[in-house]
């Protein structure tokens, strides 16, 4: 065989490996960048080990609602900074598109308040605290109507996780650290220091915490059922610790106490049916904010270049626009039958589209009604 | 303020948003029972002039879920951060449903946020230029210092679902 023949053979194998090679590669980054995460359910709640509880409960059997309630039990745990059965929280449980829920357990005002107390609001953003500012807690009363309607799991499996978590403690988190260390005077001096600290300092990265007494009480309400909370001896002892800090909560209050379910508002954006929790919520000021950016036509090129100055030039005015409507977020059975069909139209949107111009206005321009800010 | 995404192998999805609205709520713990208890009532501060007894105090809170038929994809959505939360979820959906970024990057992207004066507040790790210009076009900076905002979110397409937990509160999503 000729030495040019030899060297063509080669460049042919060298060629043909190099296309084989190639081909294996493009393929394994074809299936990398198809692959799915997960293929059958997930949980994303603010921490690892609650995101875990609640897919555990999932692969037990347990609905999403199942799911949820527990990794909420182990979230005020894990970050009390944030929520806790003393809160109140809102579901949007979707079955099907036409079958879409929202259930309401929001804190309400009690039967006796300070009937100046709004004369304590501050003028800027700044922490409240102080039992005069304790609303009616909505939040198991919340959990009770959703594994009523969705749950597939006995009510005390759910609390499983949470009573183990509370009762045996767990290693501080270092988010909570982080609260804690910023939150230390206040602390030290408050209550909250029967938990959170240790020889009258805060607790740091790597203590044990652990919560007896709230695992005690979430065993009752997980052996009786959500209504200990709201009456017996566990809803007596809640009202004497609050009326002992000053607070006017009273018994009839937590009785009283019930959530709400309604239908979830679907609003159209484009091909997506959104599903938002109506007022007091502020799903309508979502649906504003997304309704009025929808008519910019966004795409990816939307965040490149020059145009990316305009895309957040739309998106600040807008967002000053939706300040000038906080105002009609609230309590619809409060609210003088007011009408704020508007905020989820797209006439409106629309019209305020047409408002924005190419250089930011002075305040008033967009209804802006001066409120505080708030940091829960 | 907490929020928890959550779909399940039958293809229910529950968005919830839970709060005892700033942290640690009132501060007041009840010894016996172990509870903290909120301060909700601080919600109306600036946003009304009288209150009744009954009555629930405005709230940012907006547990979402979005469906579209022709794309066969369910995404679920909220957050938490006080006044944040309804612009960084605004902000979340628009990266992910029309600017095309992956649900990770549409969460973690920088946020604008315009507080109750109008003045605009820029995320750390905001693009120094695109701050620059918009500061230049007569957007007055705000003063705010800590941002708390946070959006957890599930999307599932087909039967492929990711999920991500906000890095901002070092979150981490789980499933099978």
């Amino acid at each position: 065989m000729s030495k040019s023949k030899k060297r063509v053979r080669c460049c042919v194998c060298f060629a043909l490996i190099c296309v084989i090679l190639i081909s294996i590669l493009l393929i394994i980054l074809l299936v990398k960048s198809n692959r799915c995460e997960y293929t059958q359910a997930a949980v994303a709640a603010d921490s690892e080990i609650c995101s875990d509880v609640g897919r555990n409960i999932l692969q037990e059997g347990g609905s999403a609602v199942d799911g949820a309630i527990a990794a909420l039990l182990c979230t005020s745990l894990v970050n009390p900074q944030s929520m806790g059965l003393g809160g109140g929280a809102i579901f949007t449980v979707f079955e099907n598109p036409d079958h879409v829920k929202v259930i309401n357990g929001r804190e309400r005002v009690p039967k006796v308040f300070k009937r100046d107390l709004l004369n304590d609001c501050p003028q800027n953003t700044a922490l409240l605290p102080g039992s005069q500012w304790i609303g009616v807690p909505g939040e198991i009363q919340a959990y009770k109507k959703a594994h009523d309607v969705y749950g597939k799991l006995p009510w005390k499996t759910l609390f499983k996780p949470a009573i183990k978590l509370a009762r045996e403690g767990f290693p501080l988190p270092s988010v909570l650290e982080k609260y804690l260390f910023f939150f230390q005077k206040a602390m030290v001096n408050s209550s909250l220091c029967s938990v959170f600290c240790k020889d009258n300092k805060v607790l740091k990265k790597g203590d044990m915490l652990q919560y007896p007494e709230l695992a005690k009480t979430m065993e009752i309400i997980a052996d009786k059922g959500p209504d200990a909370f709201y009456e017996g001896k566990l809803a007596e002892d809640l009202i004497q610790d609050i009326k002992s800090a000053g607070g006017s909560l009273s018994l009839e209050d937590l009785r009283s106490m019930q959530a709400e379910v309604k239908d979830a508002l679907p609003v159209q954006l484009g091909d997506y049916t959104m599903y938002i929790p109506p007022l007091p919520a502020s799903g309508s000021l979502l649906s504003f904010i997304l309704n009025v950016m929808k008519g910019y036509s966004l795409r990816p090129e939307s965040m490149k270049g020059e145009e990316e100055i305009w895309t957040y030039h739309h998106i600040i005015e807008t967002l000053k626009f939706a300040n000038g409507l906080k105002k009609y977020v609230k309590d619809p059975a409060f609210s003088d039958g007011n009408d704020t069909s508007h905020l989820v139209s797209l006439d409106f949107a629309d019209k305020v589209r047409a408002m924005i111009k190419d250089e930011p206005q002075p305040l008033q321009y967009y209804n802006v009604m001066p409120s505080a800010d708030s940091m829960g | 303020t907490s929020h928890l995404s959550v779909i399940d192998k039958d293809g229910m999805a529950v968005s919830v948003t839970s709060t005892i609205n700033q942290m640690f709520g009132s501060t007041v713990y009840s010894p016996r029972t172990g509870v903290i208890l909120n301060n909700e009532l601080a919600d109306f501060c600036g946003r009304a002039t009288k209150i009744s007894a009954g009555e629930q105090p405005p709230s940012s809170m907006v547990p979402t879920v979005l469906y579209s038929k022709p794309q066969k994809t369910v995404l679920v959505v909220g957050g938490a951060g006080g006044s944040m939360i309804v612009s960084s979820v605004a902000l979340a959906i628009m990266n992910h449903i029309w600017m095309g970024k992956d649900l990770k990057d549409a969460i973690s992207a920088p946020v604008v946020f315009v507080d109750s004066s109008n003045g605009v507040n820029f995320e750390k790790t905001f693009d120094q230029a695109v701050k620059e210009k918009l500061k230049a076009m007569g957007h007055k900076e705000g003063k705010l210092q800590h941002f708390f905002n946070v959006v957890n979110a599930i999307s599932k397409q087909g039967s492929c679902i990711t999920a991500v937990s906000d890095a901002r509160k070092e979150g981490k999503a789980a499933g099978y």
